[in-house]
Order: structure tokens, then sequence, then C-alpha cells
């Protein structure tokens, strides 16, 4: 059976496409089939890995609107093997009001993957800043949430909202919804205050806070520029290295293969 | 007249906040009186001035369906004379969906705006990280768009969006909309693409980049969880000395009293 983990935070640079494209670049490159889901209009996830976010294609848009299928739309990621990327493009923005009056709204996501004649042994699902249906579509099709915190006040602050918000699509649209676990991201051991929220999170998370922490680490924000993940920007980063200890964690999980 | 200039950009994390929440009381300390209006249900900026956004209150929601009044609804910010928020609450992640299918509905912020008796020289507008209709109202009733610009690839990536946005406004919405700058946040120095960022967002935009730069410093950050704007939790900070360069631009340029 296929796992499949969204990565969501309605707070805004938190790191949700940079925990999403290197921790699913991270599982391929352990040799486990991934499949990276763009929701986003912004295509971070897509420009990140190399492909040209300006060419007008057919990707995450179509899959939701019914009107091709995943497997027709993914594609396969430069240079990484066992990695494929079903791509955002702009017209994502135009979704969530075109499928405000859609039959089934928020089973859309869902409903896609089912379609689908074979699915990795993981899907990844990369979400917006914001809790609209594209975020609602990933929340409902997941069997996990994994929910990246930057060691900030503001993000801190939002992190009641968001499991508000699963609390509901739990009880409305997905019962089996699970919290794969918060990710303390951007961790600046200089800093006073990362210290603090992160004593926060794990005293209001406990054991549902990864034990892996995920510095601030300039190499990550380098390598989207060179359409990269961090494993082939710079291995020996930092960075790589507590991407791949998740993308590990989670493979014994599990059972990933 | 009354100068409403809002602080957009799709793309989360980049500084909004932090701008519009600085920049107002910057201009309030200069004796410029401000309403500073939190169209973000996150309403980061309603909690970053040290106002309780757990406590049911009425706010920004209510302006905008019409249910009440902005001048009814603004509140005095504590300890910043001239400045007044009107507050947000997580209300208004009900509302984009609401007005969807209501009548004028990107108009509803420049209307409720136009009905106040009487409004201070400047309103500041803090918005969400999406283009969906609270970012819309906000484009739509607004003189000018301050665009806060991270130094970072991705933050880059979706100017191009952006723009596009501000010109359907501008044609469909808002003809009188203009850019009131670009200003670069979190630059570090230290770091290569902060300067290749910065250098770009020159060439592509030239005299609309704000001279004032908003460095990274750490006290920018802390200032939130105190409750207070960087003024005056720590004015003596570099943070404080760019917001106020920035304020007092805005003071000469539109020839506020
Ligand atoms: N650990 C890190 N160290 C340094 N920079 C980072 C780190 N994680 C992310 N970044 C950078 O911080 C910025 C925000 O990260 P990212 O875009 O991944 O967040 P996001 O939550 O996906 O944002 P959005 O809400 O817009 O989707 C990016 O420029 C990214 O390159
Ligand atoms: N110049 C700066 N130096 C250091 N930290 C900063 C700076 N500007 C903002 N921050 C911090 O970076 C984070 C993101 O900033 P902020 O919340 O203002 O961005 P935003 O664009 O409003 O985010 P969102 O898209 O979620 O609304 C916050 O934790 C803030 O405290
Ligand atoms: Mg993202
Ligand atoms: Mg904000």
């Amino acid at each position: 059976a296929t796992r499949i983990v969204c990565i969501a935070n309605q707070k805004g640079g938190v790191g949700k496409t940079t925990t999403a494209v290197n921790l699913a670049a991270g599982l391929a490159i352990e040799g486990v089939r991934t499949l990276l889901v763009d929701l986003d209009p912004q295509a971070n996830a897509t420009s990140g890995l190399g492909i040209d976010t300006k060419v007008p294609r057919r990707g995450a848009y179509h899959a939701l609107l019914g009107m091709d299928e995943i497997h027709r739309l993914a594609l396969p990621v430069p240079e990484v093997e066992n990695l494929t990327i079903l791509p955002a493009h702009p017209d994502l923005f135009g979704a969530e009001v075109e499928l405000v009056d859609a039959i089934a709204r928020e089973f859309r996501l869902k409903e896609a993957l089912a379609r689908a004649p074979s699915l990795p042994p993981i899907v990844i699902i990369d979400c917006p800043p914001s809790l609209g249906l594209l975020t609602i579509n990933a929340l409902t099709a997941a069997h996990s949430v994994l929910i990246p915190l930057q060691c900030e006040y503001y993000a801190l602050e939002g992190i009641s909202q968001l499991l508000t918000t699963v609390q509901l699509i739990r009880r409305r649209l997905n019962p089996s919804l699970s919290v794969e676990g918060v990710l303390l991201t951007m961790f600046d051991a200089r800093n006073n205050l990362a210290h603090q929220v992160s004593d926060e999170a794990r005293r209001h998370f406990g054991a549902e806070v990864f034990e892996t922490v995920i510095p601030r680490n300039v190499r990550l924000s380098e390598s989207p520029s060179f359409g990269r993940s961090i494993h082939h920007y710079d291995r020996a980063s930092r960075g790589a290295a507590a991407y791949r200890e998740v993308a590990r964690a989670l493979i014994v999980r599990h059972g990933l293969q």
C-alpha cells in the first residue's frame, strides 16, 4: 500500500517546499520510489527540482479538475532516479475558485490518486500557505500530515489554528488522518528565540516532534536556484544530512522499500 | 486625502507582517496618525502589537461583510500613540468562501474605508500569503502596493506572478493602483545569494526598489513575542533604524502630516 504524506502549514515561509523537495529526493536516493505532488500555484517544488514552470504544461490543475490522469501527467525528475513529480503551474491559482461549487470538491486529489493504476511506495504533497481547498484536498487525500515548524514566534502561534483544521478534516472528511510529526526548521543554535520555540514545541507535542532538527543552512536556500535538491547540490552539507535522517526515519517507521 | 498602502506578496514568510507592523508604528512615532488593517486570518499583525487574538472580538471580518463599521471596530494600539488597528481574528479564514458569491465582493474593503466618517493620513494593510479575495480586496482598496522581497531564490521567482495580478487588478478593478516600491527584506550581507537577488531586483525594478534595505536582524523576529513593534522593543537596533528610514521616505513622498 502507498503511504501519502502531505507537508502543510498555513504560515508562510516555514520550509514546506524545502522539506517536500529534500525529503522526497532523500527517499528516492535511499532507493524508495517516490511521487512528489506540487499542489502550490507558486510551483516552487517544480522549479526547485529544475523543471521550467514558465512552459505551459498539464499538471496538478488537470488532475484536480479531472481533465487528465496522474500517471500521464507525472514527470521524471532530472538526475534523480526513483523520483517523479506531478508538476504545478500558475493555473492552479484558479483551481480553488473553480472547485468551490464542484461536487466532492474536497476529494478531488484523493480520487485522482485512487484512479492511478499504480503508485510508488510513498507520495509527498507540497501545499500552499493557506487553509483553502488546495490544502484541504491534500489533507483529505493524505494518511498523515508532516508539519514544518520554523523556530520563530509567529510560526508557533499559527500551530493551534492548523491543528484545529486537521481535527476538522479528521472528523468530517478523512477519519484516518494522523500527524506524521512536527519538524523544527531553520533552527539557528546561536539564537535564543529558536531554543525557546523548540522547548515550547517539545512541551506541546512531545514525541510527535521529530528528533532530527533542520538547521538554518544557507546551502538549502541556494540549491533551488540550481534546480537541484540539496543531496545533488551539496551532499556534505548539514541540511542534506538532516533531510537524509528524516527520510530514513520515515523508511523505518513505515517499512518503505 | 488619506493614502492607502497595502503590503502584499503571495510568497510566504517574506516579511509582509514585519513590514506592516514596523512601518505603521514608525509612521506613528514620526507623528503621523496611522490605521493598520490586519487582513490576514493568521492575525499576526494584531498579536505582534500586543492584542490578544484568542479573545473573540469583532474586527476586519465584520468590516468586510458589512456587519459593522471600521470606526467602531478599530482599536488603539497599546503604548503607541497615533496608531490604531482594525484587528484580525481567525474568523477571517471563512471570509474568502463567504464572499465568493457576494455582490461587489472585491470592493468590500474599499467601500468600508469609504464609509468611515474620517480616516487618518495613512492606512497600511497587511495581507495573507495568497492571491485570494482578501488580498484582492486590499489591492482594490489601495492607492499603492508595497512589495516586500525576501532576498532568496523562491521569493524572486514569485514576483512576476504578483505583478501579473497587480496589472489585472489595475485593468479591471482599480485603475489608479501603483507600485509604492519593492522593499528588500532579510538581507544578509555575508550571503552571496542575497547580493545576487538584490542585484537582480534592481536590474528588474530600477528606481522602484527602495534605497533602504531591511537587514536580517534577530531583534525584528523577537519583538512580536513581546507584543511590541521594533521601535518599542529595541529602538537602537538596525531593524528599527531601517524601518524608520522607510517611514520617513513615505512621509516625504506623500507629504504626510
Ligand atoms: N533550513 C533552512 N535554512 C536556510 N534557508 C532555508 C531553510 N529552509 C528553507 N529555507 C529558505 O527559506 C525560504 C522559505 O522556505 P520555503 O519556501 O521552503 O518555505 P514554504 O513554507 O514552502 O513557503 P511558502 O509558504 O511560500 O510555500 C526559502 O527561500 C528557502 O530556500
Ligand atoms: N528583517 C528580518 N530579520 C529577521 N527576521 C525577520 C525579518 N523580517 C521578518 N522576520 C521574521 O521572519 C518570519 C517571517 O516574517 P513575516 O511573518 O513578517 O512574513 P510574512 O510575509 O508576513 O509571512 P506570511 O506569509 O505568513 O504572512 C517571522 O518570524 C519574522 O519575525
Ligand atoms: Mg512552499
Ligand atoms: Mg504575515
